[in-house]
């Protein structure tokens, strides 16, 4: 079982 | 004020196909140095960023930066009245007013159609993207986009079956990359071994690796990007762990369009 993260969160937190 | 031209409506065409089917909406943001369009899909799980430098234009004057929300399933609708050798003028008024004109014009027997595309409101778009040093990345496969796009069918055809869901494991090893896929009654693998021939050197599928690596990803979304092989004849994969893959298809010396996904992660 896998899990899509959003790019939204990801380019917002770094 | 903002007045491009292009002389042919090719470019444009393409650009619309390779992105109106995954993202509804894009900003496009005009500025001095050209266009640059970024856009994420409604679950956030995909971004395409494009650059298009002015010089990509057969003519193009901006003296204020200008970023507009435009809704892409209207403006693909639009051009697909254009045809490939129309001549495309984009102008947006000095006073702003919240629209943008396409005009096409036939060079042929001169009709000239025109649209009027108002400005919508972007799904959280632009973003700022960094450039994210060539170190950071695991591994790197540049090969042919119409063979990017072969492979992508391949494992649609067999893991599809009506599933949305379908996860492509994208495996990297010295040698080879691999694409794997598991259908309802069995797996698919398709594997590219790394080629430079000298009968055919435009067509090199070249792998760069600093370590194994092996991510997987949601194959609707990789059918979508493998769109942009009507904009280049190569696509670049760059791929880590911890940051977005990204699908990058050079336009000539003009600019680019990349497409990022981040891997899923396993729970």
């Amino acid at each position: 079982i896998s899990q899509q993260v959003v790019l939204h969160k990801f380019f917002q937190h770094i | 004020i903002l007045e491009l031209r292009l002389v042919q409506a090719t470019l444009f065409k393409n650009v619309l196909e390779a992105i109106s089917d995954l993202f509804s909406k894009a900003n496009f943001d005009f500025s001095g140095t050209g266009l640059e369009l970024q856009a994420m899909d409604t679950s956030h799980v995909a971004l395409v960023a494009l650059l298009l430098r002015a010089e990509a234009f057969n003519h193009y004057l901006c003296d204020r930066d200008l970023s507009m929300g435009l809704n892409l399933a209207d403006m693909a609708k639009a051009f697909r009245c254009a045809n490939n050798d129309d001549i495309i003028t984009i102008k947006a008024e000095e006073d702003w007013s919240d629209t943008v004109t396409f005009t096409f014009e036939s060079p042929e027997d001169g009709e000239i159609s025109i649209f009027d595309f108002d400005f919508v409101g972007t799904n959280g778009v632009p973003l700022e993207i960094p450039e994210f040093p060539e170190s950071e990345y695991q591994a790197k496969v540049r090969m042919p986009s119409a063979k990017f796009m072969r492979i992508c069918k391949k494992l649609s055809s067999f893991g599809d079956s009506g599933d949305r869901d379908t996860v492509v494991i994208i495996s990297v090893d010295k040698e080879c990359v691999n694409f794997f896929t598991r259908g309802k009654t069995g797996t698919s693998t398709i594997v590219c071994r790394q080629t430079q021939t000298v009968d055919k050197p435009k067509e090199p599928t070249l792998i760069e690796m600093k370590e194994q690596v092996s991510l997987a990803f949601d194959l609707r979304y990789m059918n979508s990007f493998s769109k942009g092989s009507t904009l280049s004849d190569q696509v670049t994969i760059s791929l880590s762990s911890n940051l977005p893959a990204v699908f990058e298809y050079k336009i000539a010396e003009t600019g680019y369009i990349r497409y990022y996904m981040l891997p899923r992660i396993e729970e």
